[in-house]
């Protein structure tokens, strides 16, 4: 039973970060974005199993969500897979008036993944 | 295709191409709602489409690659001397120059001033301006430079000639009221920096009450002037500093890429508001 339930898991992997590189160029974006070309913006994806373990950065809510879930699955769904942790970044691009523009835009980046 | 027969299956026919129409068409409308989504995160109506080759002041891509590789703690515009810790927004303003163009010797200018305009209309109205810089570009000239290096050879009182020789008073004005007249302009003096032409550098002065007044009032903005004094406080040229395009000895303009990388610019430092504050309510 245990090596299935293993088995069951490898096939479904648990929550964690993917890579997602966003390309400007390819998008025809790179008339306008001077820098990056493109950047590595990341996605989360996976299960977020019962027990919930301490590295899938569960909160207090998805415990018992998870809980609550594995006891009755019809009462509430599994805890998502979300990021937990972003960072911005730094565009380099001209506007419609053919200013240059540098900005910050936050949470554009996955830094950290987690079941909430 | 079970009644079969040319009719049904011409009929099968439209139906596939409509169906694929509808999916084209669908899938442009769904790509133009994704664009637009995209665009309206980063606080833009349409896809810009830049009427001129791609040309960024070096300070800009400078600025971009410190960001780029900071630690990501730590984004920030943190310009030395400029209020900008709040700021995530940078824009770059070069001047008008038409006027230079047509006659780049006189225009704006009698010699130790000079008219500029700046068109910051562009700037976003809900953007909270925090800083805003004038950098010029100062040239040395190795003539001079060469000459004074053996001068302070010399006495001491010649060495503290030469070396007030080489410094000179920059002011910056914001012009409040131009008149045909050049005396009788109305201006006010929004910063002053003494300059030494030793060495080339890229100096910066405050021009941010001339912002604010320009954001407040559009039709207020009638430019800022640079005069450029010796220590003394006399008319001096303003060979050293790049302020207008100059001429070659054929009467042509300088070389474009080389103006463009030394001509002067204005540098805005705004909030949008989208900031992450530092001192955010602490997760439990």
């Amino acid at each position: 039973s245990r090596e299935r339930n293993n088995r069951k898991r490898r096939l479904k992997p648990n929550c964690r970060r993917h890579p997602l590189y966003v390309d400007f160029t390819s998008v025809g974006w790179n008339s306008w974005i001077v820098a990056p070309a493109g950047y590595q913006a990341y996605y989360c994806q996976g299960e977020c199993p019962f027990p919930l373990v301490d590295h899938l950065n569960a909160t207090n809510h998805a415990i018992v969500q998870t809980l609550v879930n594995s006891a009755s699955p019809q009462l509430a769904p599994k805890a998502c897979c979300v990021p937990t942790d972003l960072s911005p970044i730094s565009m380099l691009y001209l506007d419609e008036s053919d200013a240059v523009i540098l900005k910050n835009y936050q949470d554009m980046v996955v830094e950290g993944c987690g079941c909430r | 295709c079970t009644y079969g027969g040319r009719t049904q299956r011409k009929k099968d026919q439209q139906t596939d191409d409509e169906g694929q129409s509808l999916k084209h068409k669908s899938r442009e409308a769904v790509i133009k709602a994704f664009e637009h989504n995209l665009l309206n995160m980063f606080g833009l109506k349409e896809k810009p489409k830049p009427s001129r080759r791609i040309q960024v002041p070096q300070y800009m891509l400078d600025l971009y690659n410190e960001q780029a590789n900071s630690p990501v703690s730590s984004m920030n515009f943190n310009v030395r001397g400029k209020s900008t810790r709040t700021a995530n927004t940078v824009r770059s303003f070069h001047h008008h120059d038409h006027d230079d163009e047509k006659n780049p010797s006189a225009a704006n200018s009698n010699g130790h001033s000079h008219k500029l305009t700046f068109n910051v209309s562009t700037m976003a109205e809900d953007e909270v301006l925090t800083a805003a810089e004038l950098r010029l570009f100062c040239k040395t000239q190795h003539s001079i430079s060469k000459r004074d290096v053996t001068d302070t050879r010399d006495t001491e009182n010649t060495t503290q000639h030469s070396i007030q020789k080489l410094k000179h008073r920059v002011n910056v004005y914001q012009i409040l009221k131009p008149v045909s007249n050049s005396k009788d302009i109305i201006k006010r003096l929004i910063d002053t920096k003494i300059v030494d032409v030793r060495n080339a550098t890229w100096e910066s002065f405050d021009v941010r009450p001339a912002i604010l007044d320009w954001r407040r009032s559009p039709r207020a903005n009638h430019g800022i002037e640079v005069e450029v004094l010796d220590s003394r406080g006399r008319p001096s040229g303003h060979r050293n500093f790049r302020i207008a395009r100059s001429v070659t000895e054929q009467g042509d303009l300088e070389d474009e890429t080389r103006w463009f990388e030394e001509r002067p610019l204005i540098v805005t430092y705004t909030d949008d508001g989208r900031q992450k504050r530092a001192a955010g309510r602490s997760t439990s």
